[in-house]
């Protein structure tokens, strides 16, 4: 299973089409393995980039090298996948087994 | 069905399970369909909920065809128990079943479903395999014969939003095209995403408004209305290309060019606090409100027959 500790879903705003420009090519930096769950649309729609942790570091550089401002939306994707996953797992043994 | 947690996220055996209890609950109102085989030849079920009759005007939802959107099949089985609950007592449920059939299909990716709860919570796609790529998977969002191959998708086996090898190439988009083109009586269309709360129409590959934009625009704004009156949450509405951006190959623009006119898309909660991964303790609420806006769409195709 894959896991997705230290991976961190970012935030962009872009407010300059040079800076909306700028997003839409890290779509094509596949080595960074960006998931877009917000893809780049147009000025001053959010753009949400899931990133891995290996990503972090060179794309946030980069980011505030080009002078793109961001947020952190999710810190720690992984965490809220076990939170989730324990959620499940309480429910199923609260309800009955629908066999 | 009472025992079942709809406040929780399940596992594709356990929807499966849901949906051959519901209808063992309620044979003269619900039937399951399989109309057809997905990639890994899992059976695609659909609901059918009908008072009797053959071939009538119907209402199809769909959930779930981005399989990591795991709040939109939550909602479809909180749907699908809604409708066998309030389906007499519900004046619009029960006006609309007296001369419509309700088609739901809940699970409308179920190979991407799997891989989410067993490899990768994050997948979209589909799990098809095509020759000359390492990579699985097509947007099934990207495969439909509309605009299909245009912007708004990418060419590449290795992207989110690769549109396939051909339009209809994954079987779970094949599948529904033939059930469409087949049951020839479908008045409206809706398909559930998440997230970003919106509300949208066609069309999505082109900038040329449909012919019947300021209806659906009209009707968009009184379901947005109806779904914030209940929590307060906030809808954009609007066409697919000026809300969110230009996207080929879509299920609802599809839908639309073959005549059926109240073709709609929700993008459920939230607006990225969680995004994919949204608390299970917001399904009951999304569904609830999300149920609000699907009865004004119901109404309106209930009173403008075509």
């Amino acid at each position: 299973t894959e896991t997705f500790v230290g991976h961190q879903v970012l935030r962009i705003i872009p407010t300059s089409d040079e800076e909306l420009q700028k997003v839409q090519e890290l779509q094509d930096l596949e080595d960074l393995q960006l998931d877009f769950w917000l893809e780049p649309r147009g000025l001053g729609l959010p753009v949400d980039v899931r990133v891995p942790f290996p990503s972090l570091q060179p794309l946030k550089v980069h980011l505030e090298a080009n002078g793109i401002s961001y947020s952190i939306m999710i810190e720690d994707v992984q965490e809220l996948l076990e939170q989730e996953q324990t959620e499940m797992l309480r429910s199923s043994r609260r309800g009955l087994p629908l066999s | 069905t009472s025992t079942f947690d709809y406040s929780s996220y399940h596992t594709l055996d356990e929807i499966y399970n849901f949906m051959d209890l519901l209808v063992a609950e309620n044979p003269n109102l619900v039937s399951k369909l399989e109309i057809g085989r997905s990639t890994e030849n899992r059976p695609l079920y659909v609901l059918k909920f009908s008072k009797g009759g053959s071939n009538r005007p119907a209402f199809w939802i769909d959930t779930g065809i981005h399989s990591r959107e795991w709040v939109t099949q939550a909602s479809g089985v909180w749907f699908a128990k809604k409708i066998v609950q309030d389906h007499e007592n519900d004046q619009v449920l029960a006006s609309l079943l007296d001369t419509m059939d309700i088609f739901l299909e809940i699970v409308t990716n179920p190979d991407g479903f799997a891989f989410t709860h067993t490899k990768n919570r994050m997948w979209r796609k589909t799990r098809s395999k095509h020759s000359g790529s390492i990579c699985v998977g097509v947007d099934p969002n990207r495969n439909w014969d509309a605009g299909f191959g245009g912007s708004g998708a990418s060419s590449n086996p290795c992207s989110e939003t690769y549109h396939g090898p051909y339009a209809n190439s994954e079987p779970e988009v094949k599948a529904i095209v033939d059930f469409v083109k087949s049951h020839g009586n479908i008045k409206a269309f809706v398909s559930i995403h998440s997230y970003s709360q919106l509300l949208l129409y066609p069309y999505g590959y082109t900038r040329t408004p449909v012919p019947d934009q300021k209806e659906l625009h009209e009707i968009s704004e009184k379901a947005v209305a109806a779904l914030t009156s209940l929590y307060g949450t906030q809808y954009k509405y609007g066409s697919i290309i000026t809300t969110i951006y230009q996207a080929s190959g879509g299920t609802i623009d599809w839908t639309y060019d073959q005549g059926i006119k109240y073709s709609f898309t929700f993008e459920l909660r939230d607006t990225g606090r969680y995004g994919f991964l949204l608390p299970a303790k917001q399904i009951i609420p999304a569904a609830e409100e999300t149920w609000l806006a699907l009865q004004v769409i119901m109404q309106h195709t209930l009173d403008n027959p075509y």
